[in-house]
C-alpha cells in the first residue's frame, strides 16, 4: 500500500538530516502513481500532487521522525478535504413535490438507483413516486415496474409513443394530486456526446426544473470519468453524484475525478444489487480505498 | 544535439500521457513508453510523425498477442456462455450476435440465464425478437443451471447451431456468484460434453484499472476463451486491453460500438491502435 511504499522511500534517510526536495519528489511520484493506478484523472493528480508537494515542503515533514507517515497524513487529508468533509444529504423541496432526476452513461446503475432511493425516501417517512421515463431501453419501463412491485412503491410508466419529458410532466401532476413529496424520474442511459439526448435531457430540465439531477456514475470508471461528468455537468446541470458498484473492488478515483471537475457532492454509493444496498458517502472510506 | 534530445524527452512524455488518459495504466504506459525510447534509439528515429509510427506498431503487435480459441466444434450446437459484471452490455451484445449469426443463416437459440435481475428475460426476449432467434426461459428466480440445462436440450432437439447464454452481471470479487458461474459450466457440459465451446468476458470501454482484477478473477474461475469490449462509440479509449492482452494473451473478438442491433464490428487492432493515438 501506499503508506508501505512511501516508509520505504523515506527509510533510507534515517538519521541523515533533513530530507531533501529529491527525496520529496520520489515520494510525490509514489502517491502519483498510486492515484493513477486508482483510476484518479490525469489532470486532477497533477494539480492534486502539486497541493500535496507544497505542504510536503514544510515543516510538518521535514522536521518528522516518520516522514513517510508525514506524507501519506497529508495526503489522505488532501483528499477529505476535496471530496468533501461531511456528507451532504439530498435536497429537498420546501414546497412538495421534490423532483429528482437520475441521469449519466448506459448501465450505471440508474434504474436500480432509482429504486434504492424510492425505499430511502420512504424510510425518511416520505411518499415517492417512481417514473420510467426511459422509452429505449428494451424491457425499461418493465424492470423499473418490477422494483416498484418489490417495494410496493407506484410507478408511473409510459404511455406508447410518449417523450420522457411529457413522462416526466406526468409524473409531476400524478405526485400532486395522489401527495406523492419525491419524485424520481429515472431516464435512458446515453453518451455525453450525444448531441440530441443530451438536448433532450437539458430540455427536461428546462421545463421540469428538477429540485435535484444526480449523476449515476460507475465506481469503476477511467480516465473518461472527466469527460462524461464534464458533459453532463455543462448541459443540464448536476447537483449531486451518485457512485455505483462500490461493493467490488474498484480503488474509485473516479471519485475524485467527478468530484474535481463538477464541484458536486457525492450524496450516496450503490453497495449491491439489492434496493437496500445504498449508503451515504462519507469521505473518509473512500479515500483509504483510493489510497489502496 | 541537445536541442533534439529534449524535444524526444517533452515528446515521449506527452505520448506517455496519451496513453494514460486512454486508460492504458501508468505502469503499462511507462512499459510501452521505454520500448519505443530503446527501438527509436536503435533506428536512429527523431522526428515525432515517426515516432507515433513505432508506437503505433508497438501498440498492434501488442494487442495482437491474443491466442484465438479452437476453431468451431464439428457437432452443433456451438455453445457460448456470456459473462461479465453488472452493466457491462451482456445482454445487448447477445442480441446483436444472434442477429448477426441469424442473419447469415444459422439457427440461434437464446438462454434467458438472467433470473435474477428485474426484467432481464423480457429484454432478452425483445432481443430475441429483434434477432429472429429463439428464447429459452423459466419464470425469473428460477435456477439459472436449470435453465441453461432446459435450453441445451432444447438446442440439440431442435437443431439450433449456436446457443448464447446470458447470464446475470456479476462481481468477480462475489466467491458465490463466481461458484454460480461454475455450477453452470459443469451443467452445460452434462449436457453437450464438449460446451461451452466459448466463453466471452465482456468488458466496458469506460472501465478503467480494475478491468484487470475482472478478467483475472472470471478467468481464474472459469477459463474466458475471448473477449469483447463494448461502449466504443463514446469518449472512452478501451487502452486497459493492452494491459489485459499482454498479460492473460485473450484475444478479442469484437467491439460494441451502440446501442442497435448492428452495431458490432470485428476487432481491428490497427483501428483501435488509431484511436488511442
Ligand atoms: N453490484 C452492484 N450492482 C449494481 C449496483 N447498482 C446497480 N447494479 C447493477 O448494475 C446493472 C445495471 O443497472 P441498471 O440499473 O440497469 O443500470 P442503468 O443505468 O439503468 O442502465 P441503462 O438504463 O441501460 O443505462 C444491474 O445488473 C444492476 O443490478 C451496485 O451498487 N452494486
Ligand atoms: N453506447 C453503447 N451502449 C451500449 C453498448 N452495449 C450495450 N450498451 C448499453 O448498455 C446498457 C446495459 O446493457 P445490458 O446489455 O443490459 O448490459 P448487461 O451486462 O446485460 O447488464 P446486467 O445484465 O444488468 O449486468 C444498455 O443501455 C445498453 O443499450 C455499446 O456498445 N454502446
Ligand atoms: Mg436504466
Ligand atoms: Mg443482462
Amino acid at each position: 500500500a501506499l503508506t508501505g511504499r512511501l516508509e520505504g522511500i523515506f527509510q533510507k534517510l534515517r538519521g541523515r538530516g533533513l530530507l531533501t526536495e529529491e527525496n520529496i519528489r520520489e515520494g510525490l511520484r509514489e502517491v502519483r502513481l498510486a492515484l493513477l493506478e486508482a483510476d484518479v484523472h490525469f489532470t486532477v493528480v497533477k494539480q492534486f500532487v502539486e497541493r500535496v508537494r507544497e505542504r510536503a515542503v514544510g515543516q510538518e515533514v521535514l522536521k518528522s521522525l516518520t516522514p513517510g507517515q508525514q506524507v501519506v497524513k497529508i495526503v489522505h487529508e488532501e483528499l477529505i478535504g476535496l471530496l468533501g468533509v461531511n456528507h451532504v444529504p439530498l435536497a429537498f423541496a420546501q414546497q412538495p413535490p421534490t423532483l429528482i432526476f437520475l441521469v449519466g452513461l448506459q448501465g450505471s446503475g440508474k434504474t436500480t438507483t432509482a429504486g434504492k432511493l424510492a425505499l430511502w425516501c420512504r424510510e425518511k417517512g416520505r411518499s415517492p413516486l417512481l417514473v420510467a421515463a426511459d422509452v429505449q431501453r428494451p424491457a425499461a419501463a418493465a424492470q423499473l415496474a418490477t422494483l416498484g412491485e418489490q417495494l410496493k412503491v407506484p410507478v408511473l410508466t409510459p404511455k406508447p409513443g410518449a417523450k420522457p419529458v411529457e413522462i416526466a410532466r406526468e409524473g409531476l401532476s400524478r405526485a400532486r394530486k395522489q401527495a406523492h413529496d419525491v419524485v424520481l424520474v429515472d431516464t435512458a442511459g446515453r453518451l455525453h456526446i450525444d448531441p440530441d439526448l443530451m438536448a433532450e435531457l437539458k430540455e427536461m430540465a428546462a421545463a421540469l426544473r428538477p429540485h435535484e439531477v444526480l449523476l449515476v456514475a460507475d465506481a469503476m470508471t477511467g480516465q473518461d470519468a472527466v469527460n462524461s461528468a464534464t458533459a453532463f455537468h455543462g448541459g443540464v446541470g448536476l447537483t449531486g453524484i451518485i457512485l455505483t458498484k462500490m461493493d467490488g473492488d474498484a480503488r474509485g478515483g473516479a471519485a475524485l475525478s467527478i468530484r474535481a471537475v463538477t464541484g458536486q457532492a457525492i450524496k450516496f454509493i450503490g453497495v449491491g444489487e439489492k434496493l437496500d444496498r445504498l449508503e451515504a458517502f462519507h469521505p473518509e472510506r473512500i479515500a483509504s480505498r483510493i489510497l489502496g | 544535439g541537445v536541442a533534439g534530445r529534449r524535444l524526444d524527452q517533452e515528446l515521449l512524455e506527452e505520448l506517455e500521457e496519451a496513453l494514460i488518459l486512454a486508460d492504458v495504466g501508468p505502469q503499462t504506459a511507462g512499459n510501452i513508453v521505454a520500448r519505443l525510447q530503446e527501438k527509436a534509439a536503435r533506428e536512429g528515429i527523431r522526428e515525432a510523425c515517426d515516432l507515433k509510427e513505432i508506437l503505433r506498431r508497438i501498440l498492434v503487435e501488442i494487442l495482437s498477442q491474443g491466442v484465438p480459441a479452437p476453431g468451431p466444434c464439428p457437432q452443433a450446437p456451438r455453445v457460448i456462455m456470456v459473462v461479465g459484471v453488472n452493466g457491462v452490455g451482456k445482454t445487448t451484445t447477445i442480441g446483436k450476435l444472434a442477429k448477426r449469426w441469424v442473419d447469415e443463416g444459422s439457427a440461434v437459440l437464446l438462454a434467458a440465464g438472467d433470473t435474477f435481475r428485474a426484467a432481464a428475460i423480457e429484454q432478452l426476449e425483445i432481443w430475441g425478437e429483434r434477432a429472429r432467434a429463439q428464447v429459452v426461459k423459466h419464470q425469473s428466480g428460477a435456477d439459472p443451471a436449470a435453465v441453461i440445462y432446459d435450453a441445451l436440450q432444447a438446442a440439440k432437439a431442435r437443431g439450433s447451431q449456436v446457443v448464447l447464454a446470458d447470464t446475470a452481471g456479476r462481481l468477480h470479487t462475489k466467491m458465490n456468484l463466481m461458484e454460480e458461474l461454475k455450477k453452470i459450466k459443469r451443467v452445460m457440459g452434462q449436457v453437450v460434453p464438449t460446451a461451452p465451446h466459448e466463453v466471452l468476458l465482456i468488458l466496458d470501454a469506460t472501465t478503467g484499472q480494475n478491468a484487470v482484477s475482472q478478467v483475472r478473477l472470471f478467468h481464474e474461475a472459469i477459463g474466458v476463451t475471448g473477449l469483447v469490449v463494448t461502449k466504443l462509440d463514446g469518449t472512452a479509449k478501451g487502452g486497459i486491453l493492452l494491459r489485459i492482452v499482454d498479460e492473460f494473451r485473450l484475444p478479442v473478438h469484437y467491439v460494441g460500438v451502440g446501442e442497435s442491433p448492428d452495431d458490432l464490428r470485428e476487432f481491428d487492432p490497427e483501428a483501435f491502435a488509431d484511436s488511442i493515438l
